[in-house]
């Protein structure tokens, strides 16, 4: 049984996870929640951590694996209203997820369990010659910009700036974040990195990201890049393959 | 604008 105080917040995350995958597999034990698993076609892989400390009251006994439908998931937790708890409670006998919304009143829904079991992949150990913390809703403006242009984005880091490209059949675009740009945390780079990215898909893993919230992107040459940010309590991280010439 | 690749020859290394 885990407690989070706002629902609404927990919202963006199921939003988010349900942009890539259709179901996940929580393992709930005494550290708190994780989840990870790749898309069905192995470009994407999303990652989920939410520590014990971000619930309000956590009471576990060994560990659990809970099995979710995310876009039955998504549609119950899209009616969370602002100032709602979440409760999440495991019913072990019925098989069933309870999904609780404790406000003035309790509104409670029981979400049917799937038989899947948690997958074993560990995060590849990439060595990331280049680290970028920026502003997420900068990035996530960029990458909205470069969409109005082509179906991919360039990532890059030289000279100490990171910079975000496309080019159309007719139109370009680019933003550039160098060390006078207020967007731009910080940058660690060993020599340049370049890669090509499906926007769509980064699209998606940018969608919980609002004002306020920082992003970290690990980039290479032709690498995949990771993108991690923190939502509701939750820790998100993200794979991205990149499309390679 | 290149070929979509997947994640799995990463996994392998």
């Amino acid at each position: 049984r885990a407690t989070l105080e706002s629902a609404k917040e927990f919202k963006k995350v199921v939003d988010t996870v349900a942009q890539i995958l259709d179901e996940i597999c929580l393992i709930a034990n005494e550290d708190g929640i994780t989840a990870r698993a790749m898309d069905p076609s192995h470009v994407a892989l999303v990652s989920l951590e939410i520590p014990r400390l971000s619930f309000e009251d956590y009471e576990i006994e060994g560990e659990k694996e809970i099995g979710i439908d995310l876009e039955a998931f998504k549609k119950i937790m899209n009616r969370a209203k602002s100032k709602d708890k979440l409760i999440l409670e495991l019913d072990e006998e019925k098989n069933k997820l309870n999904v609780i919304f404790e406000n003035s009143g309790r509104r409670k829904f029981s979400l049917a369990l799937l038989d899947i079991s948690a997958s074993e992949i560990k995060m590849p150990e990439i060595e990331y010659p280049a680290v970028v913390m920026l502003k997420g809703d900068a990035f996530k403006e960029a990458l909205k910009d470069a969409d109005l242009i082509s179906d991919y984005v360039i990532l890059k880091v030289e000279d100490n700036k990171f910079i975000v490209e496309t080019k159309g059949e007719l139109n370009d675009f680019s933003a550039e974040f160098d060390e006078d740009s207020s967007a731009l945390i910080s940058i660690e780079s060993q020599g340049h990195a370049k890669s090509a990215f499906n926007l769509e898909y980064l699209l998606d893993m940018v969608k919980g990201i609002k004002a306020g919230d920082i992003v970290k992107l690990y980039l290479g040459t032709d690498m995949p890049l990771k993108l991690e940010y923190s939502l509701g309590g939750a820790n998100l991280t993200f794979l991205l393959a990149p499309r390679i010439e | 604008d290149g070929k979509q690749i997947t994640l799995d020859s990463f996994f392998k290394t």
